[in-house]
């Protein structure tokens, strides 16, 4: 057993779930503040057996769509004086996995 | 130190996190979404020696009872046309646990 | 790849969030609470390198301060008739660090 967890866009978090669901994959969702943009998404807990975990993170990737974000870094603000520097274009989307392995796993 | 990600269900997890601390184990509890029913439960996390985690897994069995729930499936809803399905009866309950191995503890 | 999970006080996790993304580390929030005191606490999830962990674990560790707080131990509190104990000084702070191993780490 292996415990996928993927860190999704709030805009794809319903694909993916629903997805997975469809697919009779277990799948738990904790809503996540990413660190950079300080915007809400989404982190995705999936209990899958190991000759699984391909299926599921081709799905996740079909679902997750990259979209540019015009972002005004917040590390960047300083004081009044400081110049503000001009926003920047980041790619934001796609979905972050981790897999993690699992020594026991239980329904108790 | 191995980690016990349990998934509880709302309605069993004041028990198990007062027994949890009642038994002196470090507990933290995160607010999560299952993927079938759509609905609310909750996720804790446990960091406990490994010679422990028989006691922490019983613990928790001990809190969770299974329910029958009837259950409209989301994914089987269809557009206008379609026939509804009746609704199934899903057991729901009892605890999903994960195991995870611990390479490093600390407290910073 | 070692996925770090921190729990720290809502009173520093500002602090160690701007200090991981000023750094470069990608960082994910998801917001918590603790067994014990039952208040609200925030876990961070932190994908990074091995040779990385020991800088993280120090940036969090300057990030997070030791409190003393007064508590009345919840577990303790029992039927009207019993003599309601003192509340006991708590330590609570620094973050609570455990390290995990990630056996594959993708952007899908
Ligand atoms: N220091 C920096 N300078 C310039 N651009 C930066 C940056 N840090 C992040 N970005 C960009 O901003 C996007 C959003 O990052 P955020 O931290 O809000 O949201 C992140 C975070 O919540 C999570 N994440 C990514 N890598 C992580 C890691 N190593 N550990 C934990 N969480 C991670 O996945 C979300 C999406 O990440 P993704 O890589 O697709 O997209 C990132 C990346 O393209
Ligand atoms: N492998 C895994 N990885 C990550 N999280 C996992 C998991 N297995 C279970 N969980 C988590 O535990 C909750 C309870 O699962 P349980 O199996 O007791 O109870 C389940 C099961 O009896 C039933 N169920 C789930 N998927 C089903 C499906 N595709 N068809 C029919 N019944 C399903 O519905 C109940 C509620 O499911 P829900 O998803 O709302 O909520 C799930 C989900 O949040
Ligand atoms: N092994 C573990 N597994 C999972 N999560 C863990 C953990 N150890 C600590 N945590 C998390 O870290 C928070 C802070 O723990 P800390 O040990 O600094 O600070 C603790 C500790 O000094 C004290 N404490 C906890 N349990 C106690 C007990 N049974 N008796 C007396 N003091 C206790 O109360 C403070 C707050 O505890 P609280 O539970 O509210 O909040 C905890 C909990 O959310």
């Amino acid at each position: 057993m292996k415990l996928v967890l993927a860190i999704v866009q709030d805009q794809d978090v319903q694909a993916v779930m629903a997805n997975l669901t469809r697919e009779g994959f277990g799948a738990t969702k904790l809503a996540s503040t990413g660190g950079f943009l300080r915007e809400g998404n989404s982190t995705i807990l999936i209990g899958v057996e190991e000759e699984k975990v391909e299926q599921v993170l081709r799905l996740i990737g079909g679902c997750c769509r990259t979209r540019k974000q015009l972002v005004q870094p917040i590390s960047a603000v300083g004081g009044l004086g400081d110049l503000i520097p001009p926003p920047i274009e980041v790619p934001v989307g796609g979905a972050t996995v981790f897999v993690l392995h699992v020594e026991r796993f239980e329904k108790v």
